[in-house]
């Protein structure tokens, strides 16, 4: 999986 | 989202609270590190650009929102306030915080996810928030005494760490591609530089004495 990781923490 | 991660969010907000508390009610800033407020307000400037960018639920904008403009607020305060900016320690915080931007920038642009302007940006605020303590311990190690509310803050920072960790091993476990070791990493990195004041922190608590740190 290359694709960025969605930021969903703070 | 799981409770370990609202139990971090939440300590974290607290110990943002205990230090503008602190400032609010003695009018005095001794024994918190400007440099470490700046590097943290570095850290949620360059982390939360994605504000504009990408929308994860409201509790997470409000949250940045909040986490940018309280740590404005605080350098502001040390650094303008007529009253509170006469306690800084300022020949006891000497720590040459510039080069822990530097070396966090050179890391993000060699590791990071993606090489896009605001992949680097969130690498590099990831790397700076885990180092962005030592200025803070330093300065506590150097005065030596601790008073209560730094004492405090600095713990409840400690705490929103460790309560991400475990909010990642849960993630780990219950979510199928849950692979983020650029958090994890610095993460670990971060806590472990929290492992010696937690230890004099327990002491006192143990005894029931004023914390103090050796010199």
């Amino acid at each position: 999986n290359t694709e960025a990781e969605v930021h969903d923490e703070l | 989202m799981n409770i370990f991660r609202f139990l971090g969010d939440m300590t974290h907000l607290i110990s943002i609270l205990i230090l503008l508390l602190k400032i609010y009610a003695t009018k005095s800033c001794s024994g918190i590190s400007l440099k470490t407020q700046e590097l943290y307000a570095l850290v949620f400037l360059a982390r939360y650009l994605d504000l504009f960018t990408d929308f994860i639920s409201v509790y997470n904008s409000v949250m940045k929102v909040v986490f940018i403009a309280s740590s404005l607020a605080i350098v502001w305060c040390m650094r303008r306030h007529r009253v509170v900016r006469r306690s800084y320690d300022k020949e006891l915080d000497t720590f040459r915080h510039y080069f822990l931007v530097a070396a966090c920038l050179a890391l993000a642009l060699l590791v990071q996810e993606k090489f896009t302007f605001l992949e680097v940006l969130w690498a590099f605020s990831i790397y700076l928030e885990a180092v962005a303590i030592l200025p803070q311990l330093v300065l506590l190690q150097r005065s030596g005494n601790v008073d209560n509310l730094t004492g405090q803050y600095v713990f409840f920072l400690g705490a929103y760490r460790a309560f991400y960790i475990l909010n990642w091993i849960y993630r780990y476990f219950t979510e199928t591609h849950f692979s983020r070791w650029i958090s994890c990493v610095s993460g670990l990195v971060q806590t472990a530089l929290y492992a010696d004041f937690f230890y004099y922190y327990f002491i006192s608590w143990k005894n029931n004495s004023k914390l103090q740190l050796p010199a």
